[in-house]
């Protein structure tokens, strides 16, 4: 039955992001996309 | 990655920052679940050891290659991070595995379109030669999950990577469970010949039966068959789909007395954790009298015969289908599941079938949602609201009414793909509950139903009722997303007639794509059955307790420290995680120090390793040899010419010649 009023909120915003995707929307350069090589790396993300 | 000091011990020390969302904790403990049901790897709480994995929220999903034996390692888990597939293949690189298509044999399967990626980008497509990694003997992987998906860096629409075998186009970057693959590899690296908290699995294909054994003193035998006059007409393993394969165990009750019974009692199993999940499937097709119990025999000093204890039980109408079913038992002592049919009164046809068992040391799922003719479903749904189907309200063990809402052709933004949201609603308990509902995590996991667990690549997402999220009204009120549904949802009505609230909904329209749907036995025997759980994790908002002797050798800000000894301390800032302490009234640090590195230093600015110690006794032993040389060959000159003048002196006038001549 519909209901009368629905909310559903998609914690993804509709977008299928994989790993690579998401660190790069976030600007991280990142070794292969998701690799630390050093911490330095690590502090500044 | 090559290289024993990349490896961890087997049990991972961890430690879960506060910063992570209260979501991620519990999606990582359900990862640290897979691994042990899956390989040898364990995880602990870190207690001191020099090495562990921080795990926290940073911007991104990433994490470093193998045990680095820097103290702390950081894993970061961010926003959008929190799916169990992406925390597993973050986890996966920490045990020393890089992507699956860098590795050095890469260019004989897949090919890289260099062309096509994001300018700058090009460098994400190394590969490792042999040197530096290795494949471990197990051939390339299109289904592994630390595969690239076709669209990885692209900077059009066209695929970045080009499988040279077609029909893979679409499975790689998979990001649902471990691939075969990716667990061979796994159990290779760090020698594991068994898993952790996986006990038993059987689909009777083989004549022994997993060493299965018929009761004695009942009745009647346990039937090894292919197929049974009133059914089933096949096993659930296979379908019928395999020519000369296709078992399964069968206790007739078409013929016999009332009361008459049939035994069948597992292999002799070891507990470790002291409660198991029992999933198997049944046919039920005799009278709606009959019985199939579950007991478990245990054993003791006191039992050497073993003490019968029952778990469970199915008893109802009879179906002409295959179905699911899981019981938890909570054994601590060796023992035996024994399977107990028992004809009841009134005519029957048929009677009880059983396949596909798996036993583990995990915990069951609440629920089960399974939904017949799955496939007409998608054949008939429209995409959007009109194709969307709600599963029976589900009650969990605090009392909680909730609710799966399944989109089967997607949303209108997101057709072909499913999608699913969880809902609360409104149930027998409401007045006596916690709202806003405090900490519960929903998990919706589309089972994969191939018969080994282990085997199995589920999808799953959760979500977690956050007491605190919510929206303000126009006139300012607070609406609280996880409230009491019959204050903030919607009155809806069952197909029965019932009413009730159905409150607001949290979840994803990227759920899993019709193409992966449709691959693996997600849909069997046209069905599709979903796991639910909801568990009070609210545990998990506590701080994780600091080991109480050490400090941690932490390397990011996010690390809980010890406070500082003065105030004199505050301004005199140890660097690299070096403790201040206050020594005759002045400010003075400590270094972290690890296996084999250090910091030195007034301010420990200086790293030390192993390796430098070693550098500096080589050099200083060639300088001094090299000085020890000079000295002798000074002194041996020094002393022939001294010889070579005594001489002259000696013997004045005499005039060597070769008088042979």
């Amino acid at each position: 039955q519909p209901a009368s009023r629905v909310i559903e909120i998609d914690v993804d915003g509709g977008r299928d992001q994989d790993i690579f995707d998401i660190n790069e929307a976030l600007g991280l350069d990142l070794v292969e996309g998701d690799i630390l090589t050093d911490h330095v790396q690590a502090i500044n993300s | 990655i090559l290289g024993d000091e990349y490896r961890w011990p087997t049990t991972i020390p961890y430690y879960l920052e506060d910063s992570l969302d209260i979501n991620a904790k519990g999606v990582i403990l359900k990862a640290f679940e897979q691994y042990r049901l899956k390989t040898c790897i364990d995880y602990k709480p870190w207690e001191g050891e020099p090495n562990y994995i921080g795990v926290f929220k940073g911007n991104g999903c990433f994490s470093s290659v193998g045990n680095r034996r820097i103290g702390k390692q950081t894993l970061s888990i961010g926003n959008n991070c929190d799916r169990i597939a992406t925390i597993e293949h973050e986890f996966l690189h920490a045990l020393g595995f890089w992507h699956e298509q860098s590795r050095a044999d890469r260019d004989d399967y897949v090919t890289i379109m260099w062309d096509r990626i994001s300018e700058g980008k090009q460098h994400n497509f190394n590969k490792y030669s042999d040197t530096e990694s290795s494949s471990l003997n197990v051939p390339y992987d299109y289904s592994s999950m630390m595969h690239y998906s076709k669209t990885a860096f692209m900077n059009g629409t066209e695929p970045t990577i080009v499988t040279r075998i077609p029909e893979f186009m679409d499975v790689i970057g998979q990001r649902m469970e471990f691939s075969d693959s990716d667990l061979l590899k796994v159990n290779r690296l760090y020698n594991c010949s068994s898993s952790l908290t996986f006990m038993e699995h059987c689909s009777f294909e083989l004549e022994n039966i997993c060493g299965m054994i018929q009761g004695s003193g009942d009745h009647a035998d346990w039937e090894h068959v292919m197929q049974v006059d009133g059914g089933p007409m096949t096993d659930y393993t296979t379908m019928g789909k395999c020519e000369g394969t296709g078992y399964f165990m069968h206790f007739s009750t078409a013929t016999g007395m009332a009361g008459h019974k049939a035994h069948m009692e597992s292999r002799i199993l070891y507990p470790k954790r002291g409660f198991q999940c029992l999933q198997f499937f049944y046919y039920n097709n005799g009278n709606q009298n009959d019985e199939l119990n579950i007991w478990v025999r245990e054993y003791d000093e006191m039992n050497p015969e073993g003490m019968l204890r029952r778990m469970g039980g199915i008893q109802g109408e009879p179906q002409d289908y295959w179905q699911f079913h899981y019981l938890s038992l909570n054994v601590s002592k060796k023992f035996r599941v024994v399977f107990e049919g028992i004809k009841g009164a009134g005519v029957s046809k048929g009677g009880f079938s059983i396949d596909d068992i798996n036993l583990s040391e995990t915990q069951c799922p609440s629920d089960i949602w399974r939904i017949r003719n799955f496939t007409h479903l998608l054949a008939t749904s429209p995409s959007g609201a009109g194709g969307r189907i709600y599963s029976p309200r589900f009650h969990s063990s605090e009392g909680y009414a909730f609710q799966i809402g399944l989109y089967v052709n997607g949303t209108n933004s997101n057709p072909g793909e499913l999608a699913i949201y969880f809902h609360l609603a409104s149930g027998l308990n409401d007045d006596r509950l916690q709202w806003p509902c405090p900490w519960m995590q929903i998990t919706g996991l589309l089972l994969d139903q191939n018969p080994d667990i282990r085997r199995q690549m589920s999808n799953q997402r959760s979500v977690t009722t956050d007491p605190t999220l919510f929206e303000t009204e126009a006139d300012g009120s607070k609406i609280y997303f996880w409230d009491d549904p019959r204050k903030v949802g919607s009155l809806v009505q069952d197909l029965d007639g019932t009413k009730y609230y159905r409150g607001p909904g949290r979840g994803t329209n990227v759920f899993l794509t019709h193409d992966r749907l449709r691959s693996r036995n997600f849909i069997k025997g046209d069905d599709v059955i979903f796991l639910i759980t909801m568990e009070d994790i609210s545990r998990l908002t506590a701080t994780q307790p600091l080991p109480q002797t050490t400090q941690p050798p932490a390397t990011t800000s996010s690390v809980p420290t010890t406070p500082p000894a003065s105030e004199l301390c505050d301004t005199f800032g140890c660097e690299n995680d070096g403790v201040c302490v206050v020594e005759n009234g002045k400010p003075v640090c400590r270094c972290a120090v690890g296996k084999d590195w250090w910091f030195m230093g007034e301010k420990c600015q200086i790293k030390g390793k192993s390796e430098d110690t070693v550098i500096a006794a080589v050099s200083a032993s060639v300088a001094v040899f090299a000085a020890m040389l000079l000295v002798t060959v000074t002194s041996v000159y020094c002393v022939k010419k001294k010889l070579i003048k005594k001489m002259q002196r000696q013997t004045p006038g005499i005039v060597m010649a070769n008088i042979n001549a």
